[in-house]
């Protein structure tokens, strides 16, 4: 079979939101990733490690709400989700509310590859990657300012009762 | 959020979403981007990652409902995306996109809104970027 990966940053994009240099930005951090997923699958390795390679690549960039970059919860927290599935065992894991994970996409390979289960959440999540020697990081490795100016608009528009000024602030996307 | 689908060279298909949520959430919500069968699914036939309004994709079943489509009813990842994608969740009042990808690479990358950061990339090792509906 001809090995073939494919990539998503997010939906919900809007040309107005985007400056040339974050467009360019965008663009080189998804070239990474499909480098470095490709590197994988053409040194024979499964699509599950390509699938968490290319993942990780995003999740480091601040680019994409995922991991470093990641939106705010009203509170002023990052609380990441991931999940993945092996399509030729379907076996699966996931995680859900971390919130010291770097990336969180290889805890949920962890769990998926090391334990019985399929999902774990919060601190019991954050606990499992301690036993598997994931280092925790500080929550402020997350942050942007970017993703901090977002909430700030979103919980002004909310006590204003407008509507949201744009679809990254609106009340449904991530 | 952001997702990858895979084939390798054994034919083995893998997806993958990781999310930092919406901004300004509460209560713990959590959206499709962790849940099995919502925003992720693979098997032997197929792999999607779903990207969008969370709450219409768990309702869907989304990753799920586009793989089920193409097992039982035949359809390519295209028309399996664009049903579930572009008509069943925005009936109900949904937004958003997926990638999606077959065992016989087919690839589809189905969204709704004005733009949607992709790419792709084949045994040649080119790869291939697009952000916005026009590219």
């Amino acid at each position: 079979t001809s090995p073939l990966l494919v990539i998503h940053g997010g939906a919900g994009v809007e040309r107005k939101d985007l400056s040339p240099p974050e467009e360019k930005a965008a663009r080189a951090a998804l070239q990474a990733a499909l480098l470095k997923g490709h590197a994988a699958l053409a040194a024979g390795r499964p699509a599950l490690d390509a699938v968490t390679a290319a993942i990780t690549v995003l999740e480091d960039d601040p680019t994409f709400n995922a991991g470093k970059g990641a939106v705010f919860t009203h509170d002023g927290r990052n609380e990441l989700d991931a999940s993945l599935m092996d399509g030729a065992t379907q076996a699966a894991g996931a995680v859900a509310g971390v919130q010291r994970v770097r990336n969180p996409i290889q805890l949920a390979q962890r769990v998926m590859q090391k334990s019985p289960h399929v999902m774990m959440v919060g601190q019991g999540a954050e606990a499992f990657a301690v036993e598997q020697g994931i280092a925790l990081v500080d929550p402020s490795y997350f942050r942007t300012d970017k993703r901090w100016q977002q909430l700030q608009r979103a919980l002004k528009e909310e006590a204003g009762g407008q509507a949201h000024a744009d679809l990254e602030t609106a009340r449904h996307f991530g | 959020t952001v997702g990858a689908v895979a084939l390798d060279a054994q034919g083995h298909l893998a997806a993958g979403t990781s999310t930092g949520g919406m901004t300004n959430k509460r209560y713990g919500r959590v959206g499709d981007s962790p849940i099995i069968g919502a925003g992720t699914w693979a098997d032997a036939r197929c792999a999607v990652s779903g990207t969008g309004w969370g709450e219409y994709y768990i309702r869907t079943a989304a990753a799920h409902e586009i793989c089920a489509r193409m097992r039982y009813l035949g359809q390519t990842p295209e028309q399996a995306g664009k049903g579930v994608i572009n008509e069943a969740i925005p009936q109900m009042g949904g937004d958003g996109g997926a990638i999606v990808l077959s065992a016989d690479g087919k690839a589809a990358t189905p969204f709704n809104t004005q733009g949607m950061y992709r790419g792709w990339i084949g045994a040649d090792g080119v790869p291939h970027v697009a952000i916005f509906a026009s590219e």
